[in-house]
């Protein structure tokens, strides 16, 4: 069993492989991993033991090694496909992300409800009603939607998807989702980080 | 002390206790409240009981009366000032999102460098160019700044705004800053949510 914070920091490691790896560092040590990350060098340790035995004692770990184990455990080889509901303000900066692409995420497809942006293209895809999402999941075997629609339509929308076949759901509207058993779904709540902020700024202020 | 994790929780039961008070409830029970967020009730007592005694035994919580506690634990009620760095995609989106007034987050001010932009105006705000933010921050006394430049780049901003007495800095942009300690950041990686589902996807086709 691996708890979701261990997870959770494992695309921290990732991406700060990747700049190791541009960099042209071969090996690199967990004490300058936690640096660079903001983690202990405990912690690295202890979440990389619960997947396997990697780096050398005494010398670090191999970063090219490093980084092709943690995207094999991730899944990051595997290329996901993704659709993107609601393309609005916050879906449309979503679709034009280009780390989503690099990371092995394809954007495939775009739906709405706004007969004013079916039927244009961002980025080179074409946005599509949102009645046809469920025959273009099918077909095309997506794997994950990305919810950008008002709080109010997230949960049909959803539903709609579920009989599609999707398989994950990434949710940024301010609701709670129910979905059945086996679909993955995470919340993304834009609001966190500036609370925590006030939280930490108001401490000070004492 | 107070973790990082019971910190980050403390906005989900916010929007939850905000949702409960639009609806007419008046008390809520810890089960109630862990079955909206997706929290065992133990989390969310233990979580409580850092910041004082709230609640009844066998009744509840009084939801408009935690929901005022709550809030003035996390300082919403200190209207905070905002500036974004950085009007492309992103900033764009951000700066349209409703949710950050209602919690007491104004924005103030937009920056940017591409000539395009200056002077236009997006919900009211002019675009000024980043040359003017050290006096804006200085003369409005702007409490935080959000970071969407792309990564190259904001480093650089961000040495203007700390001499400029910012005291909060949410970032983007996919690069670790440096900041001296007086300042708080908070660094958003928005590719975690997407990499997480791609593992919890990877276990269910083993
Ligand atoms: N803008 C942000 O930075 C931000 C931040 C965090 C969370 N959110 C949340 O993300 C969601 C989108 O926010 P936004 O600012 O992009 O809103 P928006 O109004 O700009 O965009 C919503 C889009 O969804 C479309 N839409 C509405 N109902 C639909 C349906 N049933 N099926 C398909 N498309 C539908 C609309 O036509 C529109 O294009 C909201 O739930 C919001 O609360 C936004
Ligand atoms: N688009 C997304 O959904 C997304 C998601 C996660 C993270 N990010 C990160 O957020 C940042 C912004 O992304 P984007 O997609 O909005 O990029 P973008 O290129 O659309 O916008 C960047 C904006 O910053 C401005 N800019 C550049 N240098 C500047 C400087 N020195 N001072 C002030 N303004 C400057 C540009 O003129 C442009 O308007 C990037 O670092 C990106 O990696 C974007």
């Amino acid at each position: 069993f691996v708890s979701k914070a261990t997870i959770d920091r494992l695309p921290l490691y990732y991406r700060c492989l990747n700049s190791a790896q541009m960099d042209g560092q071969d090996i690199i040590s967990s004490e300058e991993l936690g640096q660079r990350i903001g983690i202990t060098p405990e912690q690295i340790r202890k979440d990389l033991s619960s997947f396997g035995e990697f780096g050398k004692k005494g010398v670090g770990y191999y970063v090219n090694e490093l980084r092709r184990n943690i995207g094999e455990i991730l899944g990051l080889n595997l290329n996901w496909s993704v659709v993107i509901i609601g393309v609005g303000h916050l879906g449309w900066a979503l679709t034009h992300y280009q780390n989503f692409a690099k990371m092995g995420f394809q954007i495939k497809g775009l739906f709405d409800i706004d007969s004013e942006k079916v039927g244009r293209k961002i980025t080179g895809i074409e946005i599509k009603h949102l009645n046809c999402v469920q025959d273009f999941v099918k077909q095309q075997q997506i794997d994950i939607a990305v919810i950008t629609v008002p709080a109010d339509n997230a949960q049909q929308v959803v539903d709609q998807l579920v009989s599609s076949g999707i398989k994950g759901i990434w949710n940024f509207a301010p609701v709670r989702l129910v979905v059945p058993e086996h679909i993955s779904l995470i919340n993304e709540d834009l609001t966190v980080g500036l609370v925590s902020l006030s939280y930490y700024l108001t401490r000070r202020r004492k």
